[in-house]
């Protein structure tokens, strides 16, 4: 049997919404630790690992693993029929899960609605993801990186990140002309969820499309901050951390110019 | 021109 319960239901919502564009079939493997999701978008250029921790659900219960293959738009669907303050609870038979049941319950109890989905037999490689010690690994407000993606996409569909000791410069180049943002490391104690912070191996620069950098950003409501962590010639890591887990987003560079 | 790679030059299937 598997049983998930998440008082706080938008928060599936919004992990489904910043994936949806990015990824329409996918595996979420669930085990007694919790449930994880790894998938790429069909040009394998970028990768979504999701992990959900056990202890964020109660109740959770999973007596043995296995996988929920579903279509993210078809769950998609039905997620929206959950109300933004609705407690979600995911059920499965785990023995010969050909549905997942979604229960929505409001916070008084008084509307309760169930939905069944159907559900696939998704065939996906998982890749193993080399731990790796970056060269730069940046934190900044996820709303700020969110608008530098969107300002630079009106000058080009790249973008260069260059991460130095004390800056971290976002460059476009296009047929309009050119754009670049320059941040610098703060440290507001005040308000943590503000500050910029850089840690440097050694400098790095590296080229990515903005529109995967722009769909990744869908992660953005999931929290105030966001990690981005760069190493020469090696995907870019943008992570989005939340108290039940995270949503890591993983982009291959451009090269060669 | 730059050139878009993949993921699969940089993570291998388990």
């Amino acid at each position: 049997m598997f049983e998930a319960r998440l008082t706080q239901g938008a928060l599936l919502k919004r992990l489904l919404d910043s994936v949806k564009e990015l990824v329409t079939d996918a595996n979420f493997d669930c085990s007694e630790t919790g449930i994880s999701l790894q998938a790429m978008d069909n040009s394998h250029v970028a990768l979504v690992s999701l992990s959900l921790r056990a202890e964020g659900f109660n109740p959770y219960r999973c007596d043995r693993g296995f996988s929920l293959g579903v279509n993210l738009n078809s769950l998609n669907k039905i997620m929206k029929c959950a109300g933004n303050e609705d407690v979600i609870t995911l059920k499965a038979d785990d023995s010969s899960a050909d549905s997942l049941c979604l229960l929505f319950e409001n916070s008084s109890n008084e509307r309760v609605s169930e939905y069944e989905l159907k559900l696939m037999d998704i065939d996906q490689e998982h890749l193993s993801i080399p731990e790796t010690d970056y060269d730069a690994t940046v934190m900044m407000p996820s709303a700020e990186f969110q608008r530098i993606c969107r300002d630079l996409m009106v000058v080009s569909e790249s973008v260069t990140i260059d991460v130095s000791k004390d800056e971290i410069k976002f460059t476009a180049e296009g047929e309009l002309g050119t754009g670049n943002v320059k941040l610098k490391p703060t440290s507001t104690i005040d308000k943590p969820e503000e500050s910029i912070t850089i840690e440097l191996g050694q400098t790095v620069s590296l080229q990515f499309s903005l529109k995967y950098l722009s769909n990744f950003t869908r992660g953005t409501p999931l929290s105030d901050q966001v990690m981005l962590c760069l190493s020469d010639n090696m995907p870019l890591l943008v992570e989005y951390k939340m108290d039940i887990g995270y949503i890591r987003y993983y982009l291959a560079p451009k090269v060669g110019d | 021109m730059s050139k878009q790679t993949k993921l699969g030059a940089f993570f291998k299937p388990k």
